[in-house]
């Protein structure tokens, strides 16, 4: 799975995710990455966030509607709502694997609960961060 | 407001001693291409719906990423592509299911947002989608590389579904 979260400089957000789901999988096994609110979503209200992982898990837990929902209704900042998410929460039912997201200000949150994931980001003026484990 | 861009390009038990640093460094080099398309829009002014759409757009021409070129293979040996893309400023949203011929689904996804009625369309529906909007297609050995056909044997004779840079089985 791949995917990708912005903010421009409007101000505006989005995410986008796509993959080819999980090998030797049941034909016509779909996972979470095109369910909107599961593996994608985006709001300016809240965050963008695109996921990577068991499919079914993320699934059950509407991991990325229900990140942008803790900082509307709760109040949390983008970084406590995805750990909430990603280190509490999807562990607990055997939910391996990882977000990206991004809010109305400051830097992208990467959190996975998985060995590694592979991923990228960067902020207007500062250098580009490249990485796959956890440091 | 700057802008900001982040990517994933996977996840899974990627562990340190199964990754040669050939690989690594493809995997880095792969990540590093991607997030320059999505920076070369953002610092062009650019939406971040542009930016994310070139950036996975990116990481889909990227035969070590799985999706679009090198996406995992099913029990059938096919491949069966989703993607999605939303707009956090409108809600707008457009996803597909189930491609096995469009090269870049993501920009089918936003074709979907943007050209139909719809959140949603997968299978043959897609297909014919695709089609009538004119999106690239590829024959099947397009996406398929030695790397998967590898992973699907492995996993065919382990009785066992993994994700794609897994080699924690889920049986």
């Amino acid at each position: 799975t791949v995917g990708a979260v912005a903010r421009d400089r409007n101000g505006n957000l989005a995410a986008a995710t796509s993959t080819g789901g999980m090998t030797n999988k049941q034909p016509g096994r779909v996972g979470d990455a095109p369910l909107i609110g599961a593996g994608t979503y985006a709001s300016n209200r809240s965050c963008a966030v695109s996921a990577t992982g068991h499919g079914e898990m993320f699934i059950r837990l509407t991991v990325a509607r229900d990140i942008a929902a803790m900082m509307e209704y709760q109040g949390l900042d983008l970084a406590a709502a995805t750990y909430r998410k990603v280190h509490e929460e999807l562990p607990r039912i055997d939910g391996a694997g990882g977000v990206i997201a991004v809010g109305a200000e400051g830097a992208p949150v990467l959190s996975f609960n998985s060995e590694g994931m592979y991923r990228a980001a960067q902020c207007e003026g500062a250098a580009p961060i490249i990485a796959i484990f956890e440091d | 407001v700057d802008w900001a861009l982040a990517l994933h390009g996977g996840a899974g038990t990627i562990l340190r001693e199964h990754l040669s640093p050939e690989d690594e460094t493809r995997y880095r080099a792969g990540l590093e291409v991607a997030l320059a398309a999505g920076r070369a829009v953002l610092e062009a002014g650019g939406t971040a719906l542009d930016a994310v759409e070139e950036t996975v757009t990116a990481l889909e021409e990227n035969p070590v990423f799985n999706a679009g070129k090198g996406s995992v293979l099913t029990a059938e040996g096919a491949v069966e592509m989703d993607a999605a893309i939303m707009d956090g400023a409108s809600l707008d949203a457009g996803a597909v299911i189930g491609l096995r011929r469009v090269r870049n689904p993501v920009r089918l996804a936003r074709q979907v947002m943007e050209h139909s009625p719809h959140v949603m369309l997968a299978w043959q529906g897609a297909e014919d989608f695709a089609r009538h909007m004119g999106a690239e297609t590829m024959a099947l050995e397009w996406f398929v590389t030695g790397h998967r056909s590898t992973q699907l044997a492995e996993a065919r004779a382990a009785n066992v579904v993994s994700l794609d840079h897994s080699d924690g089985k889920y049986g």
